[in-house]
C-alpha cells in the first residue's frame, strides 16, 4: 500500500459517501444516472469475486464489502425507495449501457492476463468501469445545471483514478516485477473521459458560479 | 502461497 493508493481509494470512498449524503439529506435522487449507479455495482461484484476466498488485509475486505454495499444500497435506492424512486429523471437517463456491458465483456475476453474465470471477470471489471460514467456525463450535459453535490460526487469519483495512476507509476518504479498494463491504460482512458468535466468543474470553481456542462 | 489471483487493489 502507498500513499496514492491510500489517496485514492479515500477519495472513492469520499465519492460514495458524498452521493449517499445527497441520497439521504434531500431524500432525492435528480441528475443522478441509474444507469452509472448499476454499472458500478456490476463493477465491484465481478471485481470483488475473491471476496471470500482471498483474504489479503482487512482494509481490503473491508473496503470491497463498502463498495459492493454501498453500490447496490443506491442502486435500491434508486429502483424501489417510494420517495426517492419519484426523483429518479428516467427520461434524462437514456444512455443505452446494455452496449457498455457487452463491449466491455467482448474485449475482456479477447484481451486479458490469464484465461481463467477469474481474470476475465476482472477484466472485464477493469474496462466497464472505465466507461462506467458515461450515462451520468452524458444525462448532466442534458440535464444542464448540475447541482452541488452531484458535482462533487463526479469530481471526486473521477479523481480517485488519477491517484491510481500515480500509484501504478509509483509501483512501476519501486515494484521490479509490477506491470499491470490492463488497469493502467484502462485507468488512463476512465480518467481521460472526465477531462471536460474537470475543465468546466475548475471554471466553475474559478468564477464561483454554478457548474454548467455545455449541451 | 502466491495467489494466481495477484490482484491486492481495489
Amino acid at each position: 500500500m502507498n500513499i496514492f493508493r491510500l489517496a485514492g481509494d479515500m477519495t472513492h470512498l469520499i465519492s460514495i459517501l458524498v452521493l449517499l449524503l445527497k441520497i439521504y439529506a434531500t431524500k432525492s435522487c435528480s441528475g443522478i444516472s441509474l444507469k452509472t449507479q448499476e454499472l458500478y455495482a456490476l463493477v465491484f461484484l465481478t471485481r470483488y469475486l475473491d471476496l471470500l476466498t482471498d483474504f489479503i488485509s482487512i482494509y481490503n475486505t473491508v473496503m470491497k464489502l463498502v463498495f459492493i454495499g454501498s453500490s447496490l444500497a443506491i442502486v435500491w435506492c434508486m429502483r424501489r425507495h417510494r420517495v426517492v424512486r419519484r426523483s429518479y429523471d428516467k427520461e434524462l437517463d437514456t444512455f443505452r449501457h446494455y452496449f457498455l456491458i457487452a463491449a466491455t465483456f467482448a474485449l475482456a475476453v479477447l484481451v486479458y492476463e490469464k484465461f481463467t474465470f477469474r481474470e476475465i471477470l476482472w477484466a472485464f471489471s477493469i474496462y466497464l468501469e472505465a466507461v462506467a460514467i458515461l450515462p451520468q456525463l452524458v444525462m448532466l450535459q442534458r440535464s444542464g445545471n448540475v447541482d452541488n453535490l452531484t458535482g462533487k460526487y463526479v469530481f471526486f469519483l473521477g479523481a480517485y483514478r488519477a491517484f491510481y495512476i500515480l500509484n501504478w507509476i509509483y509501483r512501476y518504479f519501486t515494484e521490479a516485477r509490477f506491470t499491470r498494463w490492463i488497469a493502467c491504460v484502462s485507468g488512463l482512458v476512465q480518467t481521460a473521459l472526465y477531462a471536460d468535466f474537470f475543465y468546466y468543474y475548475f471554471i466553475s470553481w474559478k468564477n464561483n458560479a454554478k457548474l454548467k456542462l455545455p449541451a | 502461497a502466491a495467489a494466481s489471483f495477484d490482484k491486492d487493489e481495489l
